[in-house]
């Protein structure tokens, strides 16, 4: 863990009781390693340390040391404080809107689990006490409307699927046309899986978000992505816009750094996190639990 | 010779993150430089060291080699959504064009449509596929599909199974009990245990090629979506800390964006 690493560095720095200008380059040596182990992108890492720095320093030279902590358990306290100051305060969840349906819509690279996380948050949605309405617009994966459907049919929420409708932007409008005639208040938009490399299907994804007028645009991203996490967040914030992130497959072991670089980009906080591959495994996004795993 | 100094210190910092940005990871890039450093230039860049380096960690793995039975039976592995489905129809497909006769198993009998989306590769490749009877276990579809290979004279069986982390042991223990079955069947099988990982994956991946190979028996990588930005590079720790080889490489969602791995392609393209 970064607080055994760092209570290492601190002993062998011939056990000093205070932080010094040279035992915080020490220190910070081992949080730059720590975090890229951890997957938190190399520029991430570089400002983030930065930021550790300036805040050592000015407990050097302020002298305002934390009572009762020793220099390591200071440098872990400032790290933490910082990780969990860039996740931001935000309650997670969904962006406040007035408008009626609520649009939902779900964009990430492939196999990310956009999918599944559409059925879970339906079901979420369900459970308090609103009517969502599922569309899928991925006309290209073999059978991912019929996965769609197979999940909306598990939660018990009706999805939006006229037979031999194959354009994505006709399927996404007419869902929020029947939403609207029917009176659902809650449309989540399925969209294939794509590279943010990808043209074509970056403008599909403007045209179908045109049409929609979505509250929520949420970047699904998986926890065990590496360094091109941030390419593929900024990416699709810069083209697309971003207001909320999913991370899923957090129930796994990967140490998540994505998470810290993805905010980073994209500026906006983690809405939900992935637990599980059941519909019910949708958690509120909680800081000081993903601080502790990049941390380790 | 003293004045070519603070450029190399200027390149090795370039080339550290470089590689780091490429998820080659902390320990492996440590390594790499060390080992380039080390050398003698004889003229060579070091950056032209660091490929000869990464090169020559793929070129130590060798491929485990073709084992005389038939059926050949090869198992797809890994965690969720890296692109296993889509694998097995790619290589389907890539075999019967090269005069093999493939038989798919459908032995993700958990995810929705899951079966449905093989089926559609399935025919697209022109290949049969074996599924599951109501409510069959992995393990007995894949009983099935070997048995139907053999009496059909197929080969060789690729099983498709369900996405799952390597931290769930009730999951892992399953692809176990599928291994024994498919050695029960037909002697060494499963021939080929293949690791489908996705080319985002973190450091994470080297835990799933550790925990799937004491598991399962994995023994080649096929890594996914290098037609997008992300490099790969848990691939060469693989390489370097487990001995396994990269098999194949998908570089598409198309049936034909499946292609024997080449090392030096790979190198070239973690500098492009
Ligand atoms: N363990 C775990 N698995 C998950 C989680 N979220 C999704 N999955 C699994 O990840 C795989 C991919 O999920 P999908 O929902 O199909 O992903 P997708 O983004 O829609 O994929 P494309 O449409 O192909 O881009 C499936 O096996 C899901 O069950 C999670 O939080 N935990
Ligand atoms: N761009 C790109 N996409 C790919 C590649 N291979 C697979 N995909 C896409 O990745 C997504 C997931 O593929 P699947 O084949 O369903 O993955 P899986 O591992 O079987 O998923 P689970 O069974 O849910 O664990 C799909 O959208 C595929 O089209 C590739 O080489 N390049
Ligand atoms: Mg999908
Ligand atoms: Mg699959």
């Amino acid at each position: 863990s970064l607080s055994t690493r760092l209570q290492d560095v601190f002993k062998t720095l011939r056990g000093e009781s205070r932080l010094t200008p040279e035992n915080i380059e020490a220190a910070l040596r081992e949080i730059r390693l720590a975090l890229l182990e951890a997957d938190v992108n190399f520029k991430v890492v570089k400002a983030f340390v930065d930021r550790v720095r300036d805040r050592a320093m000015d407990a050097v030279t302020n002298k305002d040391t934390l009572r009762g902590l020793g220099p390591s358990q200071e440098v872990v306290k400032i790290v933490r404080d910082e990780m969990v100051a860039l996740f931001g305060n935000a309650e997670g969840g969904l962006q406040a809107t007035t408008k009626r349906p609520r649009v939902i819509l779900m964009l990430g690279l492939q196999g990310a689990g956009k999918t599944t996380t559409s059925g879970k948050l339906a079901m979420w949605l369900k459970t308090q006490g609103k009517h969502p309405l599922l569309v899928s617009t991925d006309v290209k994966r073999p059978a991912a409307i019929q996965q769609l459907n197979v999940v909306a049919e598990k939660v018990g929420v009706r999805v939006h699927d006229p037979a031999g409708e194959m354009n994505p932007v006709t399927r996404a409008k007419g869902a929020v046309a029947e939403a609207t005639t029917l009176g659902f208040d809650v449309v989540i938009v399925d969209t294939a899986g794509r590279l943010h490399i990808d043209d074509e299907l970056m403008a599909e994804l403007v045209a179908i978000k045109n049409v929609t007028d979505p509250s929520d645009l949420l970047f699904v991203a998986d926890a065990m992505t590496g360094q091109d996490a941030i390419k593929s967040a900024g990416e699709f914030n810069a083209q697309v816009g971003v207001t909320g992130v999913v991370l899923t497959k957090m129930d796994g072991d990967a140490r998540g750094g994505a998470a810290l670089s993805v905010v980073s980009v994209v500026g906006v906080p983690i809405a939900f996190v992935g637990s599980g591959e059941r519909l019910e495994d949708l958690e509120p996004f909680h800081p000081e639990r993903v601080v502790s795993r990049v941390l380790g | 010779e003293r004045r070519t100094r603070p450029v190399d210190v200027e390149t090795v910092e370039a080339l550290e993150e470089l590689l780091i940005s490429a998820d080659i990871g902390v320990a492996a890039t440590t390594r790499i430089i060390a080992a380039v450093t080390k050398q003698s230039r004889n003229g060579a860049s070091l950056r032209d060291l660091v490929k000869q380096e990464i090169r020559a960690v793929f070129a130590a793995v060798d491929r485990p080699s073709t084992v005389a039975v038939h059926p050949q039976v090869t198992l797809i592995v890994g965690v969720n959504g890296t692109g296993k489905t889509t694998t097995v129809g790619k290589l389907a497909n890539l075999l019967k064009s090269q005069g093999k006769t493939p038989l798919i198993c459908a032995a993700d009998t958990f995810r929705a449509a899951a079966v449905e989306q093989l089926e559609i590769w399935a025919n697209r490749a022109g290949v049969d596929m074996v599924r599951a009877r109501e409510g069959a276990d992995p393990a007995a579809v894949v009983f099935d599909a070997i048995t139907s290979g053999k009496a059909k004279g197929r080969d060789p069986i690729l099983i498709d199974t369900a996405g799952r982390l390597h931290t769930r042991v009730n999951l892992m223990n399953e692809l176990d009990k599928i291994k024994r079955i498919a050695a029960r069947e037909v002697p060494g099988a499963p021939h080929d245990v293949l690791l489908v990982l996705d080319a985002t994956v973190g450091q994470n991946g080297v835990a799933q090629a550790r925990e799937f190979m004491s598991v399962a028996g994995v023994n080649g990588i096929v890594l996914t979506k290098l037609d997008g930005t992300a490099k790969g590079g848990v691939a060469v720790a693989i390489a370097h800390d487990l001995r396994l080889p990269i098999r194949y490489v998908g570089v598409g969602e198309g049936i034909n964006d499946l292609v024997p791995f080449s090392a030096d392609d790979y190198v070239d393209s973690l500098f492009e």
